[in-house]
């Protein structure tokens, strides 16, 4: 140990795990999460060949997916099911990446569960669990991100063979961005305006297969690609979805809430805002996330500012350790405090989202427009918050911080894609002043 | 804001906007600064008067005749502020109620609670103008939060490395050099850059070109 943070370590005046404690919710969980943890690190199955700073993007995928078929093998083995010890065994699994196949478990599985009625759910969620089939969640298009209603890709119903046929009319229609889409799913749920009998009723959720479960070739009418190497997220596969006159069944459309009936008649949802429920999950999960982010930066500024020994403080003594400077305090002790701010808020986000989703399922949608201000106000607060605080502790170690050897490249490109996925921020931060103004 | 206008109870995460807030802070000292009940309510009164400011700044262009998506993007710059400053209450709020529901040692639920008071009080300074703007909070009193800002970050410093060690994230997941917990930064970045791909040979591909230039 460097005798300097062993110093700073002695100086404690209270044993660390207590608050690793408050942060996990118990001690129970922090030892369950570190046993979990365990059987990752000590796992080899899951190492990676050699330093991810030095593979190619194509490398970083094929890892990246091997390691998320490895995590489905195990957990299974181990029979791991709660959501909270997945997160937590497939984080131990990509330290600085965001672990392949991650939209299947989240959002395409939310759809799955919360937007499908109990006879669509038991053929497609026991498959999806079973991992039969892999998804993704495609709704962001080329030319159109958070505005749900200017989604162009179609799904024209059909009430001579009961099909509904997926369309992209334009250029600007493909669907763009989705996770895993390139090269990895065989199944999306696609985000469709729905026309039937000659109406448009607006966006709806559809579960639409893309590739063959044989060949893995895409299924004629579909076409697919990755969306070429991005500022970050280079394991993942984000991809590119285009469609011509693609036939799916009538029963591939998510018909919890509404519903189209064999002879094209239309039932409409309780509340029109149901259909964007798949996005709270994610976004009241991102508040938390982004609060981890920046405690991974914290303890990189924090350690190595007590290694590192620059000019001195006090005119012919030893080089100070730069945490005693005012100003490197300046730049890492908010962001300490911040982030557990944000860990302490997420937790609390997931508990309102949870607490909503029940009322919702007994039918009560009363909470749903202050959970959905909220949740999005908060996902763009926290994420811009912690794009700028990880920049300011990449600079708080000087040159080494540009180094991928810090960690801080990946971290930070892992990261600020928050700010703009799930709703871009500046929107985001729109909606929430909409629903201050209501109220 | 039209809810509170029409008189309607509020519940939920915007019941702030009814409340009944002091219209000045009440902080007489330094150490008034370190107390849940001040800084909250600065972080409610910033919350309410930006969200109202919104709301009135939005009427205007109304009656100006705009039409009501108009008049929504000629207020954005409001609009954005009062979300912002809406979900930095929340977190806030969260923060404190996180520490207050704690039953470690007291020494650890000083340090949680020092974080919190920081966490409050670098953000109002940050923020400043807002509160300055309609005079709930004076220069004088800005100048003791920051004073007490800065005997905070004393008391931190101390415990900086303890508090980062309590994230309990393993080096093999922090996956940093720099953040090793042994501190033993300088000879794993020399072992690291070893390791780097154009380290594999001694003379690089580019070397095709080095030479030849070297030669001409």
């Amino acid at each position: 140990i460097n005798p300097d943070i062993a110093e700073e370590r002695r100086n404690a005046k209270f044993d660390p795990v207590e608050l690793t404690y408050v942060i996990d919710g118990g001690k129970e969980k922090t030892e369950r999460r570190r046993y979990l943890e365990s059987e990752v690190l000590n796992d080899p199955s899951f190492d990676d060949p050699m330093d991810i700073s030095f593979m190619t993007d194509e490398q970083r995928h094929t890892n990246s997916v091997r390691k998320a078929i490895q995590v489905v093998r195990r957990t299974q083995e181990l029979e791991i099911s709660n959501p909270m010890e997945l997160i937590w065994f497939r984080a131990a699994t990509n330290p600085l990446e965001v672990p392949s196949l991650s939209l299947h478990t989240s959002m395409f599985m939310t759809t799955i569960v919360n937007q499908m009625t109990l006879e669509q759910r038991s053929q497609w969620e026991s498959a999806a669990k079973k991992f039969e089939l892999i998804g993704t969640y495609a709704q962001t298009e080329l030319g159109h991100g958070t505005f749900l209603r200017g989604l162009e890709t179609t799904a024209t119903y059909d009430p001579r063979t009961q099909e509904f046929e997926i369309h992209s009319p334009t250029l600007t229609s493909m669907k763009w961005w989705p996770g895993n889409l390139g090269k990895t799913v065989t199944h999306a749920i696609v985000a469709a305006q729905l026309y039937t009998k000659g109406h448009c009723m607006g966006v709806h959720m559809f579960m639409v297969p893309l590739r063959s479960l044989e060949t893995h070739l895409p299924h004629p009418g579909v076409e697919l690609g990755d969306i070429g190497p991005k500022f970050g997220y280079s394991n993942i596969d984000n991809g590119f979805l285009r469609f011509n006159h693609y036939r799916i069944p009538r029963e591939n459309m998510c018909m919890r809430h509404s519903q189209v009936m064999p002879d094209g008649t239309y039932v409409p949802p309780p509340h029109k805002k149901v259909s964007y429920g798949s996005m709270l999950p994610i976004r009241s999960a991102i508040v938390g996330n982004t609060g981890w982010a920046l405690a991974k930066g914290c303890i990189i500024a924090t350690r190595y500012s007590v290694v590192r020994r620059q000019s001195e403080l006090i005119p012919g003594t030893k080089e100070a350790k730069i945490l005693d400077y005012q100003s490197q305090q300046l730049k890492i002790i908010p962001n300490i405090a911040t982030s557990f701010a944000f860990i302490l808020t997420g937790k609390e986000m997931m508990k309102t989202y949870f607490d909503s989703l029940a009322e919702m399922n007994e039918g009560n949608f009363s909470s749903l427009p202050e959970l959905h201000a909220t949740s999005a106000g908060l996902k763009a607060f926290t994420s811009a918050v912690v794009a700028s605080g990880l920049e300011e502790l990449r600079m708080s170690c000087g040159g080494h911080g540009y180094s991928k050897a810090s960690g801080f490249p990946e971290l930070y490109t892992t990261a600020v894609p928050a700010t703009t996925y799930e709703g871009e921020n500046t929107v985001m931060f729109l909606q929430t002043a909409r629903y201050l103004m209501k109220v | 804001a039209r809810q509170v206008g029409s008189g309607n109870k509020l519940v939920g995460c915007a019941a702030y906007l009814q409340s009944n807030l002091s219209p000045r802070c009440l902080a007489k000292r330094q150490t008034d600064f370190l107390r849940q009940d001040i800084l909250v309510d600065a972080y409610k009164h910033r919350a309410k008067s930006v969200v109202m400011l919104a709301a009135k700044r939005m009427g205007e262009e109304i009656k100006k005749g705009h039409s009501q998506p108009v008049a929504w993007n000629n207020c954005h710059m409001y609009l954005i502020k009062a979300a912002m400053a809406h979900c930095h209450l929340y977190c806030v709020e969260s923060f404190f109620d996180g520490v207050n529901s704690t039953d470690a040692s007291q020494p650890a639920v000083d340090a949680l609670m020092s974080l919190c008071q920081l966490y409050a009080i670098f953000g109002i300074s940050q923020n400043k103008g807002d509160l300055l703007q309609d005079g709930y909070i004076n220069g004088e009193q800005i100048d003791m939060l920051e004073r007490q800002l800065i005997d905070l970050l004393a008391i931190i410093r101390p415990i900086a490395v303890t508090l980062v060690d309590s994230y309990d994230i393993p080096d093999k997941m922090l996956s940093s050099v720099l953040g090793r917990y042994d501190g033993n930064v300088y000879e794993n970045l020399y072992e690291w850059a070893k390791k780097a791909p154009l380290n594999k040979k001694e003379v690089p591909a580019a070397y095709k070109y080095i030479g030849p230039f070297l030669k001409e």
